[in-house]
């Protein structure tokens, strides 16, 4: 699964998600990506969110609204990304992770899997990670 | 208001021959992303460019290079959302198109519906301009040996529990 979050110069934040699902999957099988609320969501009065891991586990907690629910009740964005995603894990035993802006530009990046590739533009440059507590920098 | 665009590439037990991949993968992305919103384009614009670039590299799982399903097809969905107004599109069960988040798009700014789904989601990306190519020119070879392994693998995530699929 790819997805991207961005605000752009008016302050409108957008977001897009997009997946081929999981491999050996039954014929019709539809996952967390085109359901509005667990793959994907956006509210400029909140912020945006895209998700990606287990989709049977993400559409069942509405992972992507519950992010936008946290933050719109005060959480940051690195804060409501990672109790959401904590939360799915525990309860289903399955992993996830998502990528989450703010109205105001904050970032939360956070995964259960082992791994989940990242990255940002701010300032002219580029941060990006793939393992967990790993941020690297490079210059636009 | 200063613009900022965040992209990921999925999450999962990604093995170490595919971490560079994946690296450059969402650095380009964000670059063609940042692109449109550094020349005044809007926050959708720039997502959808974003995850197109995504969908042309192998190294992720959306267009050219999604898995395959228990029949060895590509079998894609897709959605795209603006905070604005709340307005969606969302496609999925599409197959033969090399963007489906790009028929999504549509979905939001040319169709009454939200979510179009098979062969309804097919005629409307048809109506709207969309080509379709051939089924064989989304699969990659890494998906293939993925389908292999998830034979014997199915729904299992990296704490090592069936996935209670649906």
């Amino acid at each position: 699964t790819v997805g991207a979050v961005a605000i752009d110069s008016n302050g409108h934040i957008a977001v897009a998600t997009s997946t081929g699902g999981m491999s050996g999957k039954a014929v019709g099988r539809i996952g967390d990506t085109p359901q509005i609320g667990s793959g994907t969501y956006a509210d400029d009065q909140v912020g945006g969110v895209s998700t990606t891991g287990h989709g049977e586990s993400i559409l069942k907690c509405c992972v992507a609204h519950s992010i936008i629910k946290y933050m719109g009740g005060g959480k940051d964005a690195s804060t409501a990304t990672t109790l959401a995603i904590q939360e799915m894990t525990k309860r289903l035993n399955n992993t996830a992770g998502a990528i989450t802006l703010s109205k105001s530009g904050d970032v939360g990046v956070y995964f259960s899997s082992n791994r989940m590739a990242w990255a940002y533009v701010k300032n002219n440059k580029i941060y990006y990670g793939i393992d967990h507590d790993q941020t690297l920098v490079t210059d636009l | 208001m200063q613009p900022i665009i965040i992209v990921h590439g999925g999450a999962g037990d990604i093995p170490e021959s595919r971490i560079n991949g994946k690296l450059e993968g969402v650095k380009e992305a964000v670059r063609v992303g940042y692109k449109i919103l550094s020349s005044g384009g809007s926050a959708l614009d720039s997502v959808e460019a974003a995850v197109v670039s995504m969908e042309n590299d192998e190294y992720f799982n959306a267009g050219y290079g999604s898995v395959l399903n228990v029949r060895g097809e590509v079998e894609m969905e897709a959605s795209i959302m603006c905070g604005k107004n709340l307005d969606v599109g969302a496609v999925t069960l599409i197959r033969d198109f090399k963007h489906p988040i790009s028929i999504a798009h549509k979905v939001l700014t040319d169709s009454p519906h939200s979510l179009l789904g098979g062969e309804g989601a097919k005629i409307f990306a048809l109506d709207k301009g969309f080509e379709t190519v051939p089924p064989e020119s989304l699969i990659s070879e890494n998906a293939k040996h993925a389908l292999e392994s998830s034979k014997n693998e199915f729904g299992r995530t990296e704490i090592g529990v069936k996935g209670d699929v649906g």
